[in-house]
C-alpha cells in the first residue's frame, strides 16, 4: 500500500 | 475494495438512476431542486480530472464515466428539455448554491492533503458533495408533501454515505496508512444533514403516512 493513499475511491 | 463500497457505490448509483427515471417517465422535474444537481456535476468534474491520467480499474473509470455524464444529463433535462424545464420549481430553489461553491473553494484552499491543483480540487469536491443536498433538502421542506421517487432518492443518497463511512471503519481496520480526515470529517457531517430526513422518512414509513416535512 504506498505512503500517500491513492485515491481510489468514488 | 469491499462490500461497504460496492454497496455505496451501488446505491449512490441507483440514485442517478431514480432520478433518470423519474424525468424520463414522468417528463417532469418537481420537486428536484436544479441547484443540486448542479452542484453535483461540480462535485464529480473537479474529482474526477485524474479519469485520464491516473487509471485505478475498468470498474472505477466506468462509475466515474457513468456519474459525470449522468449528473450532467440530469441538469441537461432540467435546463433545456423544454418538456421537463417548464415543471422545475423556479420559485421554490432559491438556495443560494453559489455560497456553498464559495465556502468548499475556500476551505479547499485552507486545507487539503497538499497544495497542488488536483488535490485542492479533490477536497473541493469532498466539502462540495457534504453541502450539496442542502438546496434539495430545503425545496423538500418548502413543497412540503414530498412525492415517493423525490423521498427515495434523498434516502438513498443518504444510505450511500452511510455505506462509505462503514467502508471507511472496514478500512481503517484493515489497512494501515488508511487516513483520509478530509473525507471521514466532510463525510461525518454530510451524513449528519441526511439524519432529520431520515428520521422524517422512518416516521412516515411507519404510519404509512406521506412524508411531511416540517415548515
Amino acid at each position: 500500500n504506498p505512503s500517500k493513499d491513492v485515491k481510489d475511491e468514488l | 475494495m469491499n462490500a461497504f463500497r460496492l454497496a455505496g457505490d451501488m446505491t449512490h448509483l441507483i440514485t442517478v438512476l431514480i432520478l433518470l427515471l423519474k424525468i424520463y417517465a414522468t417528463k417532469s422535474c418537481s420537486g428536484i431542486s436544479l441547484k443540486t444537481q448542479e452542484l453535483y456535476v461540480m462535485v464529480f468534474v473537479a474529482r474526477y480530472l485524474d479519469l485520464f491520467t491516473n487509471f485505478i480499474s475498468v470498474y472505477n473509470s466506468v462509475m466515474k464515466v457513468v456519474f459525470v455524464t449522468s449528473s450532467i444529463a440530469i441538469v441537461w433535462c432540467m435546463r433545456i428539455h423544454p418538456l421537463v424545464r417548464r415543471t422545475y420549481d423556479k420559485e421554490q430553489d432559491t438556495f443560494r448554491h453559489y455560497f456553498l461553491v464559495a465556502g468548499s473553494f475556500g476551505l479547499a484552499l485552507l486545507f487539503n492533503e497538499n497544495f497542488t491543483f488536483r488535490e485542492v480540487c479533490w477536497a473541493f469536491s469532498i466539502y462540495l458533495e457534504a453541502v450539496a443536498i442542502l438546496p434539495q433538502l430545503v425545496l423538500l421542506q418548502r413543497s412540503g408533501n414530498v412525492d415517493n421517487l423525490t423521498g427515495q432518492y434523498v434516502f438513498f443518497l443518504g444510505a450511500y454515505r452511510v455505506f462509505y463511512i462503514l467502508n471507511w471503519i472496514y478500512r481503517y481496520f484493515t489497512e494501515k496508512h488508511f487516513s483520509r480526515w478530509i473525507s471521514w470529517i466532510a463525510g461525518l457531517v454530510q451524513t449528519a444533514l441526511y439524519a432529520d430526513f431520515f428520521y422524517y422518512y422512518f416516521i412516515s414509513w411507519k404510519n404509512n403516512s406521506k412524508l411531511q416535512l416540517p415548515a
